[in-house]
């Protein structure tokens, strides 16, 4: 018999300022997620099972960048993605471009399991929800407040924002973030073609 | 961006990732989360889930890289995702998790603090942000 372990993640790179009761919000989530995969784990569960209903709590909690609560693209609609690995046998399933599924992570493991690819987007993602049976809401149940409010700030900057929650440190208003990019564009600091300093880590 | 790492008590992995992307990011962009061998991996040496800078992962093939360098450099789980995080990123920011098939865990991160939780069968359990 093998040592079951479990690790999870809700994003990397948060503002050192974060507010105390924030922190205390995100690490109250982590452990109620965690909490989810060792009793599963405690039960004989599969690995795959395990990761899949994690990622599933972690997705309908608003409090990370998945699912409800996911970040805005610049049309104020959520467009999410997620995948799944299944270490024996190495098996995967991903999407991409997902707007309407309660839980994207189903879906990848759906396309793992069900279909005859690793990998739908987009059009194709949706379809195969449907044909799957899985749950599906309308696109305002994945949008919060906070998030419009971060939409706002980000095309205020004219940036794009790995994480939807804090603005650029150093910046605390717009227009000095859009100076800061500006002078960066100048000195050619880039990276993908975007100033390197809109590349706040999520 | 979220995700999960876990080997379960037959040894065996597998990893989950799942993403909003980016805030303000344009319509049809897709990032590392949903590219198997980027933001997720899982094999018999480990599973791993990344987050952070997309553009980054993915030309690092990060998840990957982690599952490679213990099987090509014999690297034990740690020493692997410290090595991956901090020789394989160029300048990008991003972090991961992951889980070996002998039931150790180890997260790195290269930018400031990572919302991370970890537990292990024998009651070891830590929930946490900053290094």
């Amino acid at each position: 018999m093998a040592r079951w372990a479990i690790a999870i993640h809700g994003g990397a790179g948060v503002d050192p300022n974060l507010p105390e009761h924030r922190q205390e919000e995100a690490k109250r989530v982590l452990a109620r997620c965690l909490q989810v995969g060792v009793d599963l784990l405690r039960a004989g569960a599969t690995a795959l099972d395990v990761v899949e209903a994690v990622v599933r709590e972690l997705e309908t909690d608003p409090c990370f960048n998945s699912g409800r609560g996911s970040a805005l693209t610049r049309a104020g609609t959520v467009e999410m993605e997620a995948s799944i690995m299944d270490g024996r046998g190495r098996r995967c399933g991903a999407v991409s471009g997902v707007s309407t599924v309660k839980n994207p992570v189903s879906l990848a493991r759906r396309v793992m399991d069900k279909s005859p690819h690793s990998y739908l987007a987009f059009d194709g993602a949706e379809d195969f929800a449907r044909e799957q049976g899985l749950e599906v809401v309308d696109n305002s149940y994945f949008i919060t407040e906070e998030n419009i409010g971060m939409l706002k700030l980000a095309k205020e900057a004219n940036s794009i924002l790995f994480d939807y929650r804090i603005p650029l440190a150093g910046a605390d208003t717009c227009s000095a973030l859009a100076a800061a990019t500006e002078n960066l564009n100048s000195n050619g600091m880039v990276m993908n073609g975007l100033p390197i300093s809109i590349y706040a880590p999520e | 961006t979220v995700g999960c790492a876990v080997v379960d008590s037959d040894g065996f992995t597998a990893a989950a990732t799942s993403t909003g992307g980016l805030m303000n990011k344009m319509t049809g962009r897709i990032g590392d989360s949903p590219l198997i061998g980027a933001g997720t991996y899982a094999c018999g040496h480990c599973a791993v889930s990344c987050t952070g800078e997309g553009e980054a992962i993915i030309r690092s093939t990060l998840a990957r890289d982690v599952a490679a360098v213990m099987e090509y450099k014999g690297l034990p789980l740690q020493e692997a995702v410290d090595f991956c995080v901090k020789e394989r990123l160029d300048e990008g920011f991003a972090g991961l998790i992951a889980v070996s098939g002998t039931g150790e865990v180890a997260y790195g991160f290269n930018c400031t603090g990572m919302f991370r939780g970890c537990a292990t069968e024998d009651g070891f359990m830590e929930v946490g942000i900053w290094e």
